[in-house]
This record gives C-alpha cells, sequence and structure tokens, in this order.
C-alpha cells in the first residue's frame, strides 16, 4: 500500500488536486 | 432488453468521459482543421515562438471548460490553463517562466517537468473516469490500484491521439499547437521521446473513432485482467466483458460500414503495450543521464516496477 500510496489516495478521493 | 443496458452503459461511459476530461476528440479536431475562427492555436516550431508562446498565453481569455465549472478551480493550479494567469508561477502546461531561461540545455528539461505536472493532472482524471465505470469501486482496492497503474499510461496515449496530426500536437487544452518537427529537433532523448507517439496516433486517427467510442474503448483497456498482481481476476474480466459486447454493438451502429473495426481497435491494445514499455524504459535513461531531473511522485509511483 505504501508503495502507490498517491494512487490509493486519489481511489479514495482523499487527495485534493493540489496535492498533486 | 440487454442491447438497451448495453446502450445505457455507452451513454454513461460517454457522460463521464465529457465531465472528466476537458478537451474532447471533437473540440480537437475543430482546433486541428481551422474550423474554431478567430480562436486559432498558436504555434510553437522553434525556440524563439517556444518562448513567445508564453506571453501569448497570458495574453488570452481562460477557457471555461464544462468539466472544470464542476471541479475545484485549484484543478488548473497544474494545468496549461495555469499559464493564462498572469503573474502565475507556472507558465506553459505549468512550466516556470521561460523569460528567464538558463542555458539552452536546460530548456528540454524545463519542458519535460512541465509536461509531467500536466501528466499528472491526467492521471487524476483517468482516475475519476476509472470510478465511474460500473463496479470499479467494488472491485478489491490493491486490484483498482493495480488497474490504474498499468492502465494509465496507455489510457493517456490513446488521448493524445486525437490531439495529433502527422505535423504536430495540440497542447495546453488546445490552446498551443507544438509541431512535430520542433519537438524532434530537441537533444537527445527528449527528441526520442514523442515520435513513437506521432506514429502511432496517425494511424490510430484513421479508424476516426468519436468521443463515445473512445470512452467505451478506454474503460476496456482499464479493466484489462492480465496485469501483473492482480488478486481477483473474473470480476474484472465479468466487467470488461459487459463493456466489450457495449463497445462492439457501438461501433455497429456508428460505423455500420467500417468492417471489421472491433477487430482492428482491439488489435491495437497490443500495440500500446509496446509503447508503453519503451516508454518508461527511456523514462528509466532519463532518470541516469539527467542530473537535475526529478520525477513526479505520482509518475514515479507508476512506473516503478512497472515493466
Amino acid at each position: 500500500k505504501e508503495k502507490h500510496k498517491i494512487l490509493h489516495q486519489l481511489l479514495q478521493n482523499s487527495t485534493s488536486p493540489v496535492d498533486l | 432488453p440487454e442491447a438497451a443496458d448495453l446502450r445505457a452503459l455507452a451513454r454513461h461511459l460517454y457522460e463521464a468521459y465529457l465531465k472528466y476530461f476537458p478537451l474532447t476528440k471533437a473540440k480537437a479536431r475543430a482546433i486541428l482543421s481551422g474550423k474554431t475562427g478567430d480562436n486559432a492555436p498558436f504555434v510553437i516550431h522553434d525556440m524563439k515562438s517556444l518562448m513567445e508562446g508564453e506571453q501569448f498565453i497570458n495574453c488570452r481569455q481562460i477557457p471555461i471548460l464544462e468539466h472544470q465549472q464542476q471541479t475545484s478551480a485549484l484543478t488548473l493550479g497544474h494545468g496549461g490553463i495555469t499559464a493564462a494567469h498572469p503573474g502565475s508561477e507556472y507558465g506553459i502546461m505549468g512550466m516556470t517562466s521561460i523569460g528567464d531561461q538558463g542555458p539552452t540545455d536546460a530548456v528540454e528539461l524545463r519542458f519535460f517537468q512541465s509536461c509531467q505536472s500536466r501528466s499528472a493532472e491526467a492521471v487524476r482524471e483517468v482516475t475519476e473516469f476509472a470510478k465511474s465505470i460500473p463496479g470499479f469501486i467494488n472491485l478489491d482496492l490493491n486490484d483498482q490500484v493495480t488497474l490504474l497503474k498499468y492502465g494509465v499510461i496507455e489510457v493517456l496515449i490513446i488521448m493524445m491521439s486525437p490531439l495529433m496530426n502527422k505535423d504536430g500536437t495540440l497542447i495546453s487544452y488546445g490552446q498551443i499547437f507544438m509541431t512535430r518537427e520542433f519537438l524532434k529537433s530537441l537533444r537527445k532523448p527528449f527528441c526520442q521521446m514523442m515520435e513513437p507517439k506521432f506514429e502511432f496516433s496517425v494511424k490510430f486517427n484513421t479508424l476516426e473513432l468519436d468521443d463515445s467510442d473512445m470512452a467505451l474503448f478506454l474503460a476496456v483497456i482499464i479493466l484489462s485482467g492480465d496485469r501483473p498482481g492482480l488478486l481477483n481476476v473474473k470480476p474484472i474480466e465479468q466487467l470488461q466483458e459487459t463493456v466489450l459486447h457495449s463497445l462492439e454493438l457501438q461501433l455497429k451502429l456508428s460505423h455500420p460500414d467500417s468492417l471489421q473495426l472491433f477487430a482492428k481497435l482491439l488489435q491495437k491494445m497490443t500495440d500500446l503495450r509496446q509503447i508503453v514499455t519503451d516508454h518508461v524504459h527511456l523514462i528509466q535513461l532519463l532518470k541516469k543521464t539527467e542530473v537535475d531531473m526529478c520525477l513526479h511522485p505520482l509518475l514515479q509511483e507508476i512506473m516503478k516496477d512497472l515493466y
């Protein structure tokens, strides 16, 4: 899960565009 | 009733596609064929026009894109449209100001970094589209990650095709046209990055898919049950089969005279895998040779141990 942290966040809606 | 369900699925995916992807094929082709009147794109064909490009875009109105009316204004922070904001820290496609550029060698690297910003934003758009595929969010979360990791670059290459013709490509949400010759004139290995995509796109565009066909094809790519490391293949294959049926029906209805279009389209998926493999190898080469290069964390996640 750690290896794909941002993808996980994107899938779970916990990354806002600004975090990218 | 079954055909009605397949048509409903096609409509649903087309709506999601319109919602999440700002530049449709219909709009891109209108720009490329000069049907947008005064809103012709600015052409970048050499280093001078590359510098002028930023100035040009600073003077233009920010087009209000349909999907962006629904998303946060922050979304624009990493896309090409940002370049239109006066005083922005970003330039073309998120590029740092070209006006005060350093040595010529750095131009390619800076342009590459700006492409990365736009790509990361595009990955977010593709993720939202994937989540709209019926059944996708019910799959094992680790499998959702795997499907995106392996599918997203393939999807981005397909989405790039409508923006391209044999002479160049639209960038910055269709506001700029960058020539193929200019991209070929960049120093190695940057000059090698886009040429395979042009070769693929010119052939792919002869299939003349429309946006609703594209939406279904992208969903088929995402739902590939043979990605390495998938935990539960069966539900993915079942979802893909339904989308494949919907795509087959769609193509029969919208392209009745195009023989074997469905088969031809499926064959493109093999070519795509090779293009992605070569692309990832090129990025890995860049990481070794360009000491100043930093890979975007999201793209790094996707490309690590990919092929």
